[in-house]
């Protein structure tokens, strides 16, 4: 029996809007720690790791550890019928065929029930090492989301730089070029919220496809806050918080000389 | 030119 119940029920709704453009299937993974999720968009370019602790929850209870095959498109689609300030439980049997979701409103006057069929999906689990990033970045996810939004007008690869002084964001197209470049804040700058904040041991510049980086930023209704940890020719992490339950990351592969 | 890296290079299926 699998049993998970979320009080702010539109986090899960958040979190498959940020998932479901780069990858239509994947194995939701639940056990007594949690739920996580890995998956690679189509062209194995980039991969979202989904990391929930059991913690989070408001109840919690797995006794087998079991693997939902979602098509996250469809639970997206019975996901909208859940209202924004609705408790979502979802719930599976230990062999389970179906996934169950129950919405309830706050003050317990609707309560609906859904199941969605589950899928036998064939993955590829890629070990991730646990690496130490020569770069960490910490800055505000609407600020991020804006960056890639404006640079992905001029053209189609961004040219990311991050030194002791701040983060370049370069791009160029037919149109011609741009450059964004956030500083490091000063330690009195207003809300911790709002800081950028640099952990380098080295300069890092890599470039990436903005098409990729601008899925990613479908994650900022998530958090205030974006992590990105770069080091020299491996994937980008783009890592987003979640308040008290886990993270959401993305990892992009570089483009590299040819 | 830059071409796209896939995945692969970088990380090994488990």
């Amino acid at each position: 029996m699998f049993e998970a119940r979320l009080t702010e029920g539109s986090l899960l709704k958040k979190i498959i809007e940020a998932i479901k453009d780069l990858v239509q299937e994947a194995n939701v993974d639940c056990s007594e720690e949690g739920l996580t999720m890995q998956a690679m968009d189509a062209s194995h370019v980039s991969l979202c790791s989904l990391n929930m602790r059991h913690g989070g929850f408001d109840h919690y209870r797995c006794d087998r550890s079991i693997s939902l095959g979602l098509n996250l498109a469809n639970l997206g689609k019975i996901l909208k019928c859940a209202g924004n300030d609705d408790v979502v439980t979802l719930k599976a049997e230990d062999e389970p065929d179906t996934l169950t979701l129950m919405f309830e409103s706050p003050n317990q006057e609707r309560i609906s029930d859904f199941e969605l069929k589950l899928m036998d999906i064939e993955t590829e689990h890629l070990g991730i090492p646990n690496e130490e990033y020569k770069c960490t970045i910490s800055m505000p996810s609407g600020e991020f989301q804006r960056i890639v939004r404006d640079l992905a007008v001029i053209g189609e690869t961004c040219i990311i730089t991050c030194t002791k002084e701040g983060v370049k964001f370069s791009v160029s197209g037919d149109l011609g070029n741009g450059n964004v470049t956030v500083r490091q804040s000063s330690a009195a700058d207003g809300d911790e919220k709002d800081q950028v904040k640099i952990q380098m041991e080295e300069p890092v510049t890599l470039n990436f496809a903005l098409r990729y980086l601008g899925f990613f930023t479908k994650a900022t209704p998530l958090g205030s806050t974006v992590k990105l940890h770069m080091s020299p020719d491996v994937p980008i992490v783009v890592e987003y918080p979640i308040d008290g339950i886990g993270s959401i990351s993305y990892f992009l592969a570089p483009k590299i000389d040819e | 030119g830059r071409k796209q890296a896939s995945l692969f290079s970088f990380f090994q299926k488990k």
